[in-house]
């Protein structure tokens, strides 16, 4: 009987190896003309595995000018193609999580114990050998606070023209437009045509679109906690000043509106988890602004409730409120001096920041907290569809 | 006894900024 003897496959130990004149190819087909849509279903951040894949061959073979020439290129190749697709929201956050994940590889493969807690014994047989490539995780973590901006920026660009009139314009709750203050009329931000009007779902469906995008491209949970705080933030701070610079906004209606809109987001915000982002924190002037609409302005109680309420608003902002307030019908007073006077007073010892509106342009700073991966470089495989196949498993 | 793991060597990397400056010379140099 013959014996046949199967040759057992060479075990694949997670390292990408290529020619050095095929650097140019795997920049281009894995970087500058990579559609984030042709690695749908597949694992997340597949570019940074990929790209980590072949350092470590570069470091396995002691060849730090590869390193060095690799690293460059896929800078300069994620920084060009951010360029190309600077309103991109889905490109962007493509880049972005796999610029994080490449640091995040860097570090939890760095050999540095502080980055190994988590790390299989089988990972721990994955770091680098031959190079410390700290100064490369400096520049790597520079370029992702960059591509975070243009995130936001891209966001913040699709928002902003729904804010004033989803949250101060639009009435959604039934028979509040009875009980408007004459001389009100429906404005547009800032579009020419009147009838560019948004409601507050055609902001939570974007919310919905850029939380599923984030989601989808496997970006940090972390990140995508301060992406919502910021733009939540943005949301506040365009609501306010609007509301401090119209006279039409200032009705217990407007008020009474604002703080239904406000607990829809909140309500968004707790049905995606999202919650613990501090995002309803960055609202707290707007929803005291709402209550102060609401609140009675006549008697010294009144004034005492009001300075014990708007702790998130300066003493610049509620007197500007309580002037532009506008009754709802002839049985309704208008504040009193006098009363405006009550509040001053009794906020004179307050520190308040001087400017009457919100920096709207304000931007947290930003964190890229450590995520080490489960997933171990042998278990990656190269789909067809990059066309790489001059890289060689080892 | 306990085996050392040979020291890795710091690979230098320019700045953020440094790159761009050198890759738009490079980009210019090539037409």
């Amino acid at each position: 009987r013959q014996v046949t003897v199967q040759r057992k496959e060479k075990d694949f130990q997670g390292m990408l190896e290529y020619h050095k004149d095929d650097e140019a190819a795997l920049i281009r087909n894995l970087v500058t003309d990579l559609k984030p849509q042709t690695l749908s279903g597949t694992v997340p951040c597949l570019p940074a595995y990929i790209l980590y894949m072949c350092i470590r061959h570069a470091d396995y073979t002691n060849d730090d000018l590869k390193v060095h020439s690799l690293l460059t290129s896929t800078i300069n190749g994620i920084k060009k193609v951010l360029k190309k697709h600077n309103d991109d929201f889905e490109m962007t956050t493509f880049w972005l999580s796999n610029t994080c994940r490449l640091l995040h590889c860097l570090k939890q493969y760095s050999g540095d114990e502080g980055f190994m807690t988590q790390n299989t014994a089988k990972q721990n047989e994955h770091c680098l050998k031959n190079f410390d490539l700290t100064e490369y995780r400096q520049v790597l973590s520079d370029l992702s606070i960059q591509i975070y901006q243009q995130l936001i920026k891209i966001a913040e660009g699709l928002l902003q023209p729904m804010i004033v009139s989803a949250m101060l314009e639009n009435e959604s709750i039934q028979g509040l437009s009875g009980v408007k203050p004459t001389g009100y009329r429906k404005r547009s931000s800032s579009m020419i045509d009147g009838d560019n009007s948004y409601c507050l779902e055609a902001i939570i469906h974007q919310m919905n679109s850029f939380h599923t995008v984030m989601c989808d491209q496997g970006l940090d949970p972390e990140i995508i906690l301060q992406v919502f705080k910021q733009l939540f933030y943005m949301i506040n701070a365009v609501t306010l000043n609007n509301l401090l610079l119209r006279k039409d906004a200032c009705s217990w209606s407007t008020g009474m509106q604002l703080r239904y809109n406000i607990s829809q987001l909140e309500e968004w915000l707790r049905g995606r988890n999202l919650h613990q982002s501090g995002a309803v924190q960055t609202m707290e002037p707007l929803i005291q602004a709402a209550q102060l609409l609401q609140l009675k302005k006549k008697t010294h109680e009144d004034a005492e409730a009001i300075c014990c309420l708007c702790t998130a608003l300066s003493t610049q902002q509620i007197v500007k409120i309580l002037n532009l307030y506008t009754p709802l019908n002839e049985f309704e007073e208008r504040v009193t001096v006098s009363f405006i006077r009550t509040i001053q007073a009794q906020l004179q010892d307050r520190n308040d920041p001087q400017q009457l509106l919100l920096d709207f342009k304000h931007m947290f700073p930003v964190l890229f907290p450590f995520n080490p991966s489960s997933l171990t470089m042998d278990s990656i495989h190269i789909p067809a569809c990059l066309n790489l196949e001059f890289l060689n498993e080892v | 006894g306990i085996r050392h793991p040979r020291p890795r060597v710091l690979l230098k990397a320019p700045t953020l900024a440094e790159m761009e400056e050198m890759n738009i010379s490079e980009e210019e140099e090539s037409p």
